[in-house]
């Protein structure tokens, strides 16, 4: 599903090189469920970006389902994401002035679904999250675990193939938080390939596999039984 | 220090009325170190808005060191919130395309503290919480947790009587996040009253005293041995 071999990203800041990534090797097999820990600064969020088609790395090379993302154009690879991989961002990226409703419509514009049922599948996706009453609230009008429930919901309303999500509880307390988590693990029933960046031990247990960073690098691939 | 009593906010959003406080009765004295906790949605972020000047209540009133915020002018609001109060928020609230260091000065602009110190005064703050070498990165160059410590240097930089943090290790790994607790517990010892919401047992512990909120009210409120 997810191969990853010798990936490095390097950001240029004036004479400073920050190297984010520094050779990463990693398989994920269809359908597993991946916790992706390590201390601020590790370098979590700039691999699931890459992995997740939001930026391109230095060097090194992903493929997903086969296919070599360095061979894909910017269109290519804007259309592997919309159709394969729901994201949860660490800073929610909710448009402003844009109710909960409309935020979670939002990937099915660049899907087959018909725009009938546009509004039903996303109204489905916020029951999941708890948040039935707060369809016509935007962003301001939410506080921080509801702004994050709903760029959950809308992670999961395309019906992707994998979903990643970057500390997807963070915002939340800990009753909403398992909520979220056995949520997770249905959709992985299913078939869903889910990669979840975390620093709490009780969100990173929901997973079979636990990846830990350190300084742009791996430096523990572990498996254990989920609970 | 802080004085709260029968304090209700209310939404009004087309017909449906959101009652996000509903009567809340509290007094923190000065040098207090105080843990805010409660479910997500439950009113947490609405009441440090309410304490910190950040919004009018509906109802009620709040006193801070004896004044009492209704009589003040939008203003005078503004004069005790830069005087008085450090805030932490929830999303950060950082200015995009401005580097780490002019985001930690900001509130010195509003402050009697000679221009010529406020550089030295911010790298200070920037490298209490471990962000030395990230001083010209601005909030798209810096991870999820170093955005985070950001604005708790920010919340510093000023040397406030009170700092009214909303999740401030949220985006932390549990080690980063402690030391942040550390530093905390080094100001309140300097007489700085603290308020922190938090949905993390291990956070609340560094506090004397721990709310709990649930559909706005004030449900709990005890004291405890801080660890
Ligand atoms: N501007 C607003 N307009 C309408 N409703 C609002 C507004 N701001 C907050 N709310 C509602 O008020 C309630 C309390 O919100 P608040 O942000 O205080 O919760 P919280 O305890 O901080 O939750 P979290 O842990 O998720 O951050 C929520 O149900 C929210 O939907
Ligand atoms: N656009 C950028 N330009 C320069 N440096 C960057 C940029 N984005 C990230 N970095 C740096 O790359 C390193 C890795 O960042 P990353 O966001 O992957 O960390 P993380 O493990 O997700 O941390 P956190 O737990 O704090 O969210 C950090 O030291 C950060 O400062
Ligand atoms: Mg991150
Ligand atoms: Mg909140």
């Amino acid at each position: 599903m997810i191969k990853v071999s010798g990936l490095k990203k390097a950001y240029q800041l004036g004479e400073q090189k920050i190297r984010a990534l520094n050779g990463v090797d990693v398989d994920i097999a269809e359908g597993e469920f991946v916790a992706v820990m390590g201390s601020s600064g590790s370098g979590k969020s700039t691999f699931m970006n890459m992995v997740g088609c939001l930026d391109k790395p230095t060097q090194g090379e992903i493929s997903l389902e086969g296919e070599r993302l360095s061979d894909l154009s910017v269109e290519q690879l804007a259309s592997v994401r919309n159709q394969k991989i729901g994201f949860v961002f660490q800073q929610f990226n909710l448009l402003a002035r844009t109710n909960a409703l409309e935020n979670v419509m939002l990937p099915l514009f660049y899907s087959d679904v018909d725009k009938v049922e546009w509004a039903g599948r996303a109204k489905e996706c916020l029951e999941q999250v708890g948040l039935s009453d707060r369809l016509s609230h935007d962003p301001s009008q939410l506080s921080g675990g509801q702004q994050q429930r709903v760029a959950i919901a809308r992670a999961m309303v395309n019906s992707p193939r994998i979903i990643l999500a970057d500390e997807p509880t963070g915002a939340l307390d800990t009753e909403t938080g398992l909520g979220v988590m056995e949520l997770f693990q249905k959709l992985n029933a299913n078939g869903i390939t889910l990669m979840v960046v975390t620093h709490e031990p009780d969100i990173a247990a929901f997973a079979q596999r636990q990846l830990i960073f350190r300084d742009g690098v791996l430096i523990s691939d572990q498996r254990s039984k989920p609970s």
